[in-house]
């Protein structure tokens, strides 16, 4: 998933 | 989430604890790098920016406002309670040099060039660099006491941990933020030779961590 990723990591 | 994201987490958040602790109750910051807490505190500002405008679950929202609040609270106490004992002659790196380039990399390398995006990036960049301060000054005065050393383990295996949930999400899920990792594998590089001086020092030594 290269490209735009949903941050929800911390 | 996985046992090594939520493991990493927890010890991201230890680090931040002992260091406010170790603050509160000597009352001095005495070999803390007041600069490396500072770009810590924008490290989290521009990146929970998101807090306003997306929602991920309960836990996420709860440590980034635990995190903000602690990172904020050192950062008070460093430069207004406790002032006195900041050791502001040792604490010379200059951050300029690391924010100029780490802003001009979050214009260029980014997933999306939209404001928040790239605040975002700059605070991935950031956050890899940001210890450099508190490393600098460690080898300016040539020691650190233990406590300080526990902080920076702990700071240190947050980033191992998060390399083996990011292998992890990507064997599972292909999963593979490649800003993250990038800056995460550069920002554990910069731990190693620390991690070499705690074990062969603070553990068999006396306490404190000199420098040879």
């Amino acid at each position: 998933v290269i490209g735009r990723i949903r941050h929800d990591e911390l | 989430m996985n046992i090594f994201r939520l493991s990493g987490d927890v010890c991201h958040l230890i680090a931040i604890i002992i260091l406010f602790l170790k603050i509160w109750r000597s009352k001095s910051c005495a070999g803390i790098s007041g600069k490396s807490q500072v770009l810590f505190a924008l490290v989290f500002t521009t990146r929970y920016l998101d807090l306003f405008t997306s929602y991920i679950s309960a836990y996420n929202t709860v440590m980034k406002v635990v995190y903000l609040l602690l990172a904020y609270s050192t950062v008070g106490l460093i430069f207004f309670r406790f002032r006195n004992s900041y050791d502001s002659e040792s604490d010379s790196f200059r951050v300029e040099f690391l924010l100029v380039p780490v802003a001009g990399l979050s214009f260029l390398e980014n997933y999306a060039f939209t404001p928040l995006e790239i605040l975002w990036t700059f605070s991935i960049y950031l956050e890899s660099v940001a210890i450099l301060p508190q490393l600098f000054m460690i080898t300016k005065t040539g020691e650190a006491e233990s406590i300080t050393a526990h902080y920076l383990l702990f700071l240190g295996l947050y980033r191992a941990l998060y390399l083996a949930n990011w292998l992890w999400r990507f064997h599972t899920e292909g999963f593979y933020d490649q800003i993250a990792v990038v800056s995460g594998v550069v920002q554990t590089i910069f731990y190693c030779d620390f991690f070499y001086l705690y074990f062969t020092r603070v553990l068999r030594g006396s306490g404190k961590m000199s420098l040879p």
